[in-house]
């Protein structure tokens, strides 16, 4: 479907319903939550380099998932919690572009910067 | 900005690639216009040049509209979702999702909420065909996501950056990026150069 111009879209393609708003439902998931359609994000995490493949993943919320998680909201930006809050579910629904931004682990799109776990630490100094 | 794995660019004798469109999607002169516009925008600032050829299976850079799978492994969703995706170089493929709705020109902020931005998602998909990987700036085109009605077009200073990291500047310096709507074509401009190398 290409438009030459907006005023050209039909109404009745004017929808919005995509397979990633079924992930607004985990909303407030946490740690050891286990809840249907997590495995569905892990795969969407696993598309995008989030998560390393697996034959079949879990309802879980595990490590793996909250580290993942902790990996994403460093790579846009986002408070790290590792936590599927607002901002982080609203942040995975939007469209995008289909290249992994992790890429055999070797390249990732903030390299630059501390992962969601380091950016945790706290850290102090004694004066 | 990134790099894929390996920091694959075009070899340093290719800095003049040429794209067509996958035959069975018929495209009006207008949307070719769009990907013209797309491509003179990193030309302005690396020493790469392009211009559209009509052979698909002998161009540089292929670029095709297809539906759900289309056989590289990589299907599409539907509306929405994934938009589109290319592949680091040299490979030169460069894939759309044609069951999203492109959009080629006008007020973007009055469209259905599932309008998408053609030359906006052609720049960014761009980076990727020369070498870049995503970015986490979020105004840099690299950042891979998309809000639907928005236009973004522009080359941040990341992408910039991050291009000529790999290429090099333009030997004539950076170039003012086209503007829309109706900016000469790179063919066109190569075309008043007298047979020299093609150049913006």
């Amino acid at each position: 479907h290409i438009f030459p111009n907006v005023s050209s879209i039909p109404s009745w393609l004017n929808k919005t319903n995509c397979a990633w708003n079924q992930f607004q439902k985990l909303k407030g998931c946490r740690p050891g939550d286990r809840l249907n359609g997590l495995s569905n994000l892990k795969t969407y995490l696993k598309q995008f380099g989030y998560i390393p493949p697996s034959p079949n993943f879990t309802d879980l919320f595990d490590p793996l998932l909250q580290s993942a998680l902790q990996t994403y909201q460093t790579n846009f930006n986002l408070n790290v919690t590792g936590l599927l809050d607002d901002q982080t579910l609203a942040q995975i629904q939007l469209p995008r572009c289909g290249i992994p931004d992790i890429i055999n682990n070797s390249s990732s799109m903030n390299s630059g910067k501390p992962t969601g776990h380091s950016a945790t630490h706290f850290h102090s100094v004694s004066h | 900005y990134s790099f894929f794995p390996g920091r694959p660019t075009w070899p340093s004798h290719r800095r003049h690639l040429t794209y067509a469109f996958a035959p069975e999607n018929p495209l009006s002169d207008e949307v070719k216009g769009v990907f013209a516009r797309a491509f003179a925008r990193w030309a302005a600032v690396t020493p790469l040049t392009f211009s559209p050829v009509e052979s698909f299976r002998t161009a540089d850079i292929r670029i095709g509209f297809y539906a759900g799978d289309h056989g590289d492994g990589e299907p599409f969703d539907g509306v929405l979702g994934t938009l589109a995706h290319a592949f680091s170089p040299p490979s030169g493929h460069f894939h759309l999702d044609g069951d999203e709705s492109w959009v080629v020109s006008g007020d973007l902020r009055s469209a259905p909420m599932a309008a998408i931005d053609l030359e906006s998602v052609a720049v960014h998909e761009i980076g990727h065909l020369l070498g870049l990987g995503h970015s986490s700036v979020e105004e840099s085109i690299m950042f891979p996501t998309i809000t639907s009605r928005t236009r973004k077009v522009d080359l941040a200073a990341d992408d910039i950056n991050g291009i000529q990291e790999l290429y090099g500047g333009n030997p004539d310096g950076n170039l003012t990026p086209p503007s829309t709507p109706s900016p000469p074509s790179v063919q066109e401009r190569d075309m008043s150069r007298n047979g020299a190398a093609p150049r913006l």
